[in-house]
């Protein structure tokens, strides 16, 4: 049982709900056959694309910082 | 640039516009101003016109909420989602929403109002985000009150869905061409070896190594300095770069503006109250001392002693033959000053104590 420090699980809910509101992550989750973690990695691969991000798949400093800036609340991608 | 999934536009170029409610943060004439102004930005490179409506409602209707209110994007309060729009359609369609408990603003302070209606009617009209940090339509907000331009992207995109505008006005500085002639310049100065041209909200960065200049928008260095500046200078003892804007002074290292800049240039130079603006600045690398230019006056600064020095300010022309317009500004060149007068440059020998050349500003251009 991985002991989650509190800072990383509040960046593990920010990436979620980031990538929820706006790369339609979660609503293709519910498919059992669907590898939750690659779905993950493709959906921030999308976003790390659109905003001139290193593409890495991973929420990493950067990519957090970009998540963390206000934004228009509009999904980058299409429903 | 991408095309927005299903390619939705509206299919009339009169569209008409309402405003249901208002924020409490600004008043009714600010808003509706900034309103107006959000959509000439689009109104101004497309055939679009947008006519605001009172008695019935708009097929653009901006409205104020809280919370959950009725769509699938709820407010709540937080920075991450203050704002949101509907593409074009009926009913809902072409809608902005603006997050009520949000702080909205007319200045730089978080979230300016202009900008967000701007960026929000792009999706009003059909278009979905940009990738380009630069654009209008890119997703986060990145404003910071510097005189707004629409980028290329957002123009090309909004084209591609609607046309030109039939009567296109020139757009302010979305280009910076070195080589047109009559080009005058904010602010000019020396860094590290370079002569860095500064107008609007660019830079034209003069690199000895280099056949061409650079040419790119401040804000990719200077992200927290205002741009058109009135003045700046290198002061190269300390690989410090100070600029100018009114009464204020930013010190700058590299990207970095230093703690507790902007200051009074009253209280950092002790320049006397009246004195408001700079003309112009050069710090002369081999004594550290640093001329300012006012009118046709000028006041020079010790940097070793922090201090103005007594007997000043003199006359410009007096100590300066030659020298006897307004300065608009001045860098220094081994054993010269090039003073710069509107599009002319004039090369003062530090030595010889006068004038022994002139040219045009672009022949630092290569043009």
């Amino acid at each position: 049982f991985p002991v989650i420090q509190d800072g990383l699980q509040k960046n593990v809910k920010t990436v979620w709900k980031y990538l929820e509101n706006y790369y339609n992550l979660g609503k293709n989750m519910q498919a059992k056959n669907v590898n939750g973690k690659e779905v993950m990695a493709e959906k921030l691969r999308q976003m790390q694309q659109l905003f001139g991000l290193k593409v890495t798949g991973n929420s990493d400093p950067e990519t957090l910082r970009a998540m963390k800036k206000p934004r228009c609340g509009v999904p980058d991608v299409a429903p | 640039y991408a095309i927005t999934h299903n390619n939705p536009r509206w299919t009339k170029t009169h569209l008409t516009y309402s405003i249901l409610n208002y924020t409490p943060y600004l008043s009714k004439a600010v808003v509706e101003d900034a309103i107006a102004r959000a959509f000439r930005v689009w109104s101004d490179v497309t055939p679009l016109t947008f006519q605001r409506v009172f008695e019935e409602e708009g097929d653009i209707v901006l409205s104020f909420h809280r919370g959950d209110h009725g769509d699938l994007y709820t407010f709540d309060g937080s920075k991450y989602h203050f704002a949101h729009a509907f593409l074009p359609g009926l009913g809902l369609g072409g809608n902005v929403h603006y997050d009520l408990d949000q702080k909205w603003t007319d200045n730089n302070e978080d979230f300016n109002l202009f900008y967000v209606t701007a960026h929000e009617l792009g999706h009003s009209l059909g278009l979905s985000h940009s990738n380009d940090e630069e654009a209008l339509m890119f997703p986060s907000y990145t404003w910071s009150n510097k005189d707004f331009v629409l980028n290329q992207d957002d123009i090309n995109r909004i084209q591609a869905l609607y046309g030109p505008s039939p009567n296109p006005i020139q757009l302010t500085d979305a280009t910076l061409d070195p080589c047109n002639s009559g080009l005058t310049f904010d602010a000019i100065i020396t860094y590290r070896g370079e002569v860095i041209f500064f107008k609007d909200r660019f830079y034209i960065r003069v690199i000895s190594f280099l056949p061409e200049p650079l040419i790119d928008v401040i804000d990719l260095i200077w992200p927290n300095l205002p741009g058109k500046f009135d003045a700046a200078y290198e002061v190269s003892g300390v690989d410090e770069l100070r600029f100018f804007k009114g009464s204020k002074v930013w010190a700058v290292q590299e990207q970095n503006v230093l703690e507790g800049f902007p200051m009074d240039i009253q209280s950092f130079f002790g320049f006397p109250s009246n004195v408001t603006n700079i003309d112009a600045a050069v710090c002369e690398e081999e004594t550290g001392k640093t001329y300012f230019f006012v009118d046709h006056m000028y006041w020079r600064y010790d940097e070793n002693t922090r201090s103005m020095d007594p007997g000043y300010p003199r006359l410009i022309a007096e100590d300066f033959p030659g020298i006897d317009y307004k300065v608009d500004d001045v860098i220094q060149k081994e054993d010269n000053f090039y003073f710069f007068h509107q599009s002319i440059q004039y090369r003062f020998n530090l030595k010889t104590r006068r004038i022994d050349d002139s040219s045009d500003i672009n022949t630092w251009f290569n043009c």
